[in-house]
């Protein structure tokens, strides 16, 4: 594994360490959008069937038992704790799960690397993670006012796709035969959906500002 | 053997 792998998840980590603290320390979700988190849950649902069929190392099976773990358990926090769901901005997350989920599905059946059900599943699972943010951006869009953990949450999302990039550069120079363009493509098309948070993010910084999105 | 994804990614 090369260091930008792990950089990748491990900020991946610390995006769902920041979103869990939001949740369950100041006990609100504010800001969060529940229909991205339910398109994350059914992601690592799809993807890491393999879990109990293939086995990688300790490290790849104690990652995805995390992030199936916590995405689930932030869907239940936003639904069904009876504190944090008051705080959830319902009206604002308008976004039908069916645009996104059915077309990423009929995509899986004709764009994979194998007809099986693992790998139509798992391109499935790429393709929905690559437009998975959409709600979430939105819901930004709509309440402008952003909170510290929330932008904190979506740039370290951002950050750990783009390291998976250069992960991929890397092993494409490093290891032979290394070529996946389904996982390229949707990975590109993910990272390129965070560049206009990116450029704002970064001017808030520049600015010591708060993180504020153009109307 | 052949493995069609990078499957040891997550």
């Amino acid at each position: 594994m090369n260091i930008f792998r792990l950089a990748g998840d491990l900020t991946h980590l610390a995006s769902v360490l920041v979103l869990l603290l939001k949740i369950h320390t100041i006990k609100s979700c504010a800001g969060i959008s529940l229909k991205t988190q339910e398109l994350y849950a059914i992601v690592f649902a799809t993807r890491y069937l393999d879990l109990f069929t293939t086995y990688i190392s300790l490290y790849n099976t104690l990652m995805k038992l995390i992030f199936l773990g916590s995405s689930f358990s932030i869907v239940w926090y936003i639904r069904k704790h009876k504190i944090v769901r008051r705080s959830y901005d319902k009206d604002q997350d308008t976004f039908r799960h069916y645009f996104i989920v059915l077309p990423c599905f009929v995509l899986a059946l004709i764009i994979h690397e194998k007809f099986t059900v693992r790998e139509v599943l798992w391109a499935f699972s790429l393709y929905l993670e690559a437009v998975a943010i959409l709600p979430q951006l939105v819901l930004l869009q709509r309440t402008r006012n952003i909170d510290n953990l929330t932008g904190q949450y979506v740039f370290l999302l951002g950050a750990y796709r783009a390291l998976y990039i250069l992960n991929w550069i890397y092993r494409y120079f490093t290891e032979p035969h290394f070529v996946h363009w389904i996982t390229w493509i949707s990975g590109l098309v993910q990272t390129l959906l965070y560049a206009d948070f990116f450029y704002y993010y970064f001017q808030s910084m520049k600015n010591n500002g708060k993180l504020q999105l153009p109307a | 053997d052949y493995e069609p994804v990078a499957h040891d990614e997550l």
